[in-house]
């Protein structure tokens, strides 16, 4: 995906499981 | 036209199942080496090691719920190869290198084997 147009998102991308419920 | 890549979405995966292994979720296989036992999920295990990706690739044991290996393994090193595998860090102990290079070894995992060694070969050095 490098080069053609691609933009960088650096933020978290799935939610985060918790350490407990 | 063109895409978002979101650069840090392999280690927020890497993480949840940390996290799922953290607390016991969907773990569908256990690992038992001299009487201790290891639970863990069959897919990491396949894409982080050799040994498993044969092993759950056979058709006669892609269901095994339960491995033994053999005994000569030292618990120590597996459990600090599992956790590398669920977090991308490998625990270097002076006391443990050796037995982790060549626990890494028999997992099949050569990058590992290779680290290690560039590891012994400068603490000898040094």
């Amino acid at each position: 995906y490098e080069g053609v147009n691609t933009i960088k998102e650096m933020g978290r991308s799935i939610h985060e499981i918790p350490r407990q419920e | 036209d063109g895409c978002i890549q979101f650069t840090r979405h392999a280690g927020d995966v890497l993480l949840n199942f940390n996290r799922l292994r953290s607390r016991n979720i969907l773990m569908d296989v256990t690992i038992q080496i001299d009487g201790q036992r290891f639970c863990a999920h069959r897919a990491v295990l396949v894409a982080c090691s050799g040994l498993f990706y044969s092993i759950f690739t056979d058709p006669l044991k892609s269901n095994l719920s339960a491995i033994s290996l053999d005994p000569t393994v030292d618990p120590d090193g597996f459990a600090i190869l599992l956790d590398f595998m669920y977090t991308s860090t490998l625990t270097l102990k002076d006391s443990l290198v050796l037995v982790t290079m060549n626990t890494a070894s028999y997992l099949q995992m050569e990058h590992v084997v290779d680290t290690c060694r560039r590891f012994i070969k400068s603490r000898e050095q040094s």
